[in-house]
C-alpha cells in the first residue's frame, strides 16, 4: 500500500505538472505576437499606429522600389495578374556599415571596393528566398557607342564571431551586359542568389567586399566623344531580396484555387508539403465535384 | 352582416395598379439591399503616410443592407439564410435575420519603409472586399 500510494502521488504531481506546462509555453513573455508572424501592417491595423521612429531609407532605394511597385501592382494596389514570377515579398537593404577599401580609378571604370555589412533583421523565418541581388545606381553624363563589359568579385565573410573569411577564393564572376547610359539614374543588378541562398535563412547579418570592374569590350582609340570612362558610383549597392512570405496572410498567387502553376519545392519544404496534403486534396476535391455537376 | 360589405364597395377604388405595385415593390426591389459600398481612404488620413509609400488610396469596401427572404437567393447564400428568414419571420423574431457579409476578397500590394531603413514590397492575401452574400 506504502508503494501504490507513493506512485498516485507521483502521477498527481506529474499530472498537475502538464496542466501547468502547456500555459507557460502559449503565454507569450512579453505579451507581443509570440510567432513574431505578425507583419507590421497587421501590427499596426491591430494596435494603432504607435511604434518607435523609423529609419529613412536611401532616396535611390526608394525610389528604385516605387518602380517595382508600379511594375507588380495598379495605383488601387491591386496585384497585377500578368506577372509570371512567384515572389510576395521583396525587401531591400541598405549597407548599415561601410569601410572603403581601396579608391576606384574612373580612368578604367574600377569602382571603389568596398567592404559592406547588411543587416537582414526583417526577414522573417516563413520567408524563403528565391533571389538575391546587389543594386548598384549609376549616373553617367556620357553615353558609349560600345558596350560595356564588368566583372565583380565578392567576398562574403564569416559572421564577426569567427572574423575569418569563407574558405577558398573569393567568389568571383563575369557578367556581360550592355549599358545604355543618358538617362539620369542606371541601375545595375548583379544576381548573387548562389552565393547568399545559404546565408540568408541562417544568418542575421552579412559581411561582404565587393570589387566591380568594367571596361569598354572594343579596345578601340578613345574618340573625341567617348571621353574617359567618368563612372562615378553614387552610392555603395543595396541588397535586394526576392522572398516567398509562406504565411497566411500573404498572397499566394500560384494558389491552386488560382489556376496557376506551383512553385519548384525546396527539398526542406516537401516534407512541409506532405505535411498539408489538404491543399492538394481540396484541389482535387474541386476538381472532381465541378467534373461530377 | 351585408352592411360591411357593403360600405366596403362605396369605397372609391385607389387605382389598383398603384397598390399592386406597391405591393410587389417590397418583393422585386426591396430598399437598402445587401450590397458593396465603396470606402476610400488615404493612409495620410491615417497618419500612415510615412511608413506606408504606396499605395496612396485604399478601397477596402464593405457589405451594407438588409437580408430579406426574397433576396436570399441572390447572393448564392447558404439555403441556411433562407431557413433563419423564416424563423425570424414566423416563429421566433429574436433570432436575427443572416448578416450581409463579404464573400470574397482580393489582395494588396503595399510598399512600405521599415524601422531599420529597409523598404519592403509585400502582398496581401485578403485585404479588399469583392462580393457580398447572406449569411
Amino acid at each position: 500500500s506504502q508503494a501504490s500510494r507513493g506512485e498516485a502521488q507521483i502521477a498527481a504531481s506529474a499530472e498537475l505538472e502538464f496542466e501547468a506546462e502547456p500555459w507557460s509555453s502559449l503565454q507569450p513573455v512579453d505579451g507581443k505576437d509570440p510567432s513574431g508572424l505578425l507583419p507590421p501592417l497587421f501590427k499596426v491595423l491591430s494596435d494603432g499606429p504607435g511604434g518607435a521612429p523609423r529609419l529613412q531609407p536611401d532616396s535611390r532605394a526608394l525610389l528604385y522600389m516605387k518602380k517595382l511597385y508600379k511594375a507588380y501592382a495598379t495605383k488601387e494596389g491591386i496585384p497585377k495578374s500578368s506577372r509570371s514570377h512567384l515572389y510576395n515579398t521583396v525587401r531591400l537593404f541598405s549597407p548599415c556599415a561601410q569601410h572603403k577599401q581601396a579608391p576606384g580609378h574612373q580612368a578604367t571604370g574600377i569602382l571603389p571596393s568596398a567592404d559592406l555589412l547588411f543587416n537582414l533583421d526583417r526577414v522573417t523565418a516563413v520567408e524563403h528566398l528565391l533571389k538575391s541581388v546587389l543594386l548598384y545606381t549609376i549616373n553617367n553624363s556620357v553615353s558609349f557607342s560600345s558596350a560595356v563589359k564588368c566583372a565583380c568579385d565578392l567576398l562574403i565573410k564569416e559572421p564577426k564571431s569567427s572574423g575569418k573569411n569563407l574558405p577558398g577564393a573569393p567568389h568571383s564572376f563575369t557578367f556581360n551586359s550592355q549599358f545604355e547610359f543618358g538617362k539620369k539614374h542606371k541601375w545595375i543588378e548583379v544576381d548573387v542568389t548562389p552565393l547568399l541562398q545559404p546565408l540568408v535563412a541562417s544568418n542575421k547579418k552579412i559581411d561582404m567586399s565587393v570589387n566591380f570592374t568594367c571596361t569598354r569590350e572594343q579596345q578601340r582609340q578613345p574618340s573625341a566623344r567617348d571621353s574617359p570612362f567618368h563612372m562615378a558610383l553614387l552610392a555603395p549597392p543595396s541588397l535586394i531580396l526576392y522572398l516567398n512570405d509562406t504565411s497566411a496572410q500573404a498572397h499566394h498567387s500560384w494558389h491552386p484555387l488560382h489556376g496557376a502553376r506551383r512553385p519548384a519545392q525546396g527539398p526542406d519544404q516537401k516534407s512541409k508539403l506532405a505535411a498539408y496534403p489538404v491543399g492538394e486534396e481540396a484541389a482535387e476535391d474541386a476538381r472532381i465535384s465541378r467534373r461530377r455537376r | 352582416g351585408q352592411e360591411p360589405v357593403i360600405s366596403e364597395l362605396r369605397k372609391p377604388l385607389v387605382p389598383a395598379s398603384r397598390n399592386l405595385s406597391e405591393y410587389f415593390k417590397q418583393f422585386l426591389f426591396p430598399q437598402n439591399e445587401c450590397e458593396l459600398h465603396d470606402f476610400r481612404l488615404s493612409f495620410s488620413q491615417l497618419k500612415w503616410d510615412n511608413w506606408i509609400v504606396a499605395p496612396r488610396r485604399y478601397n477596402p469596401r464593405y457589405c451594407k443592407g438588409d437580408c430579406p427572404r426574397a433576396a436570399g437567393h441572390r447572393y448564392g447564400s447558404a439555403a441556411h439564410a433562407l431557413v433563419q428568414n423564416i424563423i425570424h419571420e414566423t416563429l421566433d423574431p429574436s433570432v436575427p435575420r443572416p448578416s450581409c457579409v463579404p464573400a470574397s476578397y482580393s489582395p494588396l500590394s503595399v510598399l512600405t519603409v521599415e524601422p531599420d531603413g529597409s523598404v519592403a514590397y509585400k502582398e496581401y492575401e485578403d485585404m479588399i472586399a469583392t462580393r457580398c452574400t447572406c449569411r
